[in-house]
């Protein structure tokens, strides 16, 4: 564990926390995209699967019950909480995140580190990961009254990536040079798309 | 089994 991925962690973490905070504390999720929330629910539960299979350290294993759970407890709020659900933007929200599910999930079968389930669902959630984003960004675009925590929660969420690619910078000079073109390529698409989110974001 | 390398992460 280097100190850039347990920021990158922390990061992602906090962007979690956030959103969680503005649909807790506004009980509204106005501004918010309910199928970014559904695909990332569908990221983590497609590469925590081995959480189960293979324990690789306490907090590995913390984080990723975290993630899952907060994950579901988003979607849940906004699909079934009786006073969140009335404020989910639907008619806005209109990006047909399907494509993407299947685009990743096509990627996956044919670039994966090993033709496995498990390798094809890593690669799965690593694809769907890097897009799950769009929908989020589209209703921003689309929103005037972009609020300031969905808005610290998109930058947050952004920010982790980018550490993670210093991240994979520096296990490459330490480590030595394992294949992670996967991760490379995926995270920095990842970035990359919130490129102009982050040049509007701090030009506000 | 070996975990394939990179997927120490989350």
């Amino acid at each position: 564990m280097n100190a850039f991925r347990f920021l990158g962690d922390m990061t992602h973490l906090f962007s979690v926390l956030v959103l969680l905070l503005k649909i807790y504390a506004t009980k509204s999720c106005s501004g918010v995209s309910r199928k970014t929330q559904e695909l990332y629910m569908v990221v983590f539960l497609a590469r925590y699967m081995d959480l189960f299979t293979d324990y690789i350290s306490l907090y590995n294993s913390v984080m990723k019950v975290v993630f899952i759970t907060s994950s579901a407890a988003i979607v849940w709020c906004m699909r079934r909480h009786p006073q969140v659900r009335r404020t989910y933007d639907k008619e806005q929200d209109t990006f047909r995140h399907v494509v993407l599910v299947a685009a990743a999930f096509v990627l996956a079968l044919i670039f994966n580190e090993r033709f496995t389930f498990r390798e094809i669902c890593w690669a799965f959630s690593i694809y769907l990961e890097a897009v799950a984003i769009l929908p989020q960004l589209v209703l921003l675009q689309r929103g005037r009254n972009v609020d300031n925590l969905t808005g610290q929660y998109v930058f947050f969420l952004g920010a982790y990536r980018a550490f993670y690619i210093l991240n994979w910078i520096y296990r490459y000079f330490t480590e030595g040079h394992h294949s992670r073109w996967i991760s490379w390529l995926s995270g920095l698409v990842q970035t990359g798309l919130y490129a102009d989110f982050f040049y509007y974001y701090f030009l506000r | 089994d070996d975990v394939v390398d990179g997927h120490d992460e989350l």
